[in-house]
């Protein structure tokens, strides 16, 4: 499913 | 950032020196295994290729290095340190791991954020395989019985990164507006679960003073 995130996490 | 998530990074930092003493410096891998460190170091290449192209932020640039860098010079010197080879146990580090990497493979491709972005498949295996790839080390221990006192030092505070990330996604999902991370949350869930076992031991051993070795049944 689209998650609108970006990979701000390590 | 909150402080769950930078005490998260600190505890991992943590983990990374505490082994790299104990095997760079000490020169021993007894009771470390190298499928672990081997799956860490898949780990961090594929979730952090995005070096490649995101400078959001500078903190994470220089983390995802030092992660990278670190978990390679483990496996460096756990292959070809003489005295580090010595030391380690083949025999007794023998959890199959082509049935932890396989699968997530499967589910990386199946299960991610974007099914046509292939960065997003790579990097939902990398969370997926970071999920299971304590279990060989935790395998090993359990076998050897008798936890040497750095490496459940080392255990302790990798799992203990994952645990403080659990409260840093509790805390954005009540600060942020529709926050929403379903595959990490599942993931360090399952990841932070497999530690529960040796949480009890290790409190349970150190709680007597810090540097009784632990015992696993």
């Amino acid at each position: 499913e689209q998650e609108d995130h970006e990979h701000d996490e390590l | 950032m909150n402080i769950f998530r930078f005490l998260g990074d600190m505890s991992h930092i943590l983990s990374f020196l505490l082994l790299l003493h104990k095997i760079v410096g000490g020169k021993s891998a007894a009771g470390i295994s190298l499928r672990t460190a081997e799956m860490y170091a898949i780990v961090f290449c594929t979730r952090y290729i995005d070096l490649l192209w995101n400078f959001a932020s500078l903190y994470n640039y220089l983390l995802k290095l030092l992660f990278i860098g670190a978990s390679l010079t483990i496996v460096y010197f756990m292959r070809y340190g003489p005295s580090q080879k010595a030391t380690y146990n083949a025999d007794e580090d023998a959890f199959p791991v082509q049935y932890l990497i396989a699968p997530c493979a499967v589910l990386g491709v199946l299960i991610n954020q974007d099914h046509s972005s292939p960065f997003e498949m790579v990097w939902a295996f990398s969370i997926y395989l970071e999920a299971v790839a304590i279990l060989p080390q935790l395998f090993l221990l359990q076998k050897q019985g008798e936890v040497e006192n750095l490496t459940s030092h080392y255990v302790f505070a990798l799992g203990a990164y994952r645990a403080l990330y659990l409260l840093n996604w509790m805390f954005r999902f009540m600060t942020e507006p529709d926050y929403q991370q379903r595959i990490v949350w599942l993931s360090g869930l399952v990841q932070t679960a497999l530690y529960c076992d040796f949480f009890y031991h290790y409190y349970q051993s150190k709680k007597g003073g810090l540097n009784k070795s632990v015992k696993l049944p």
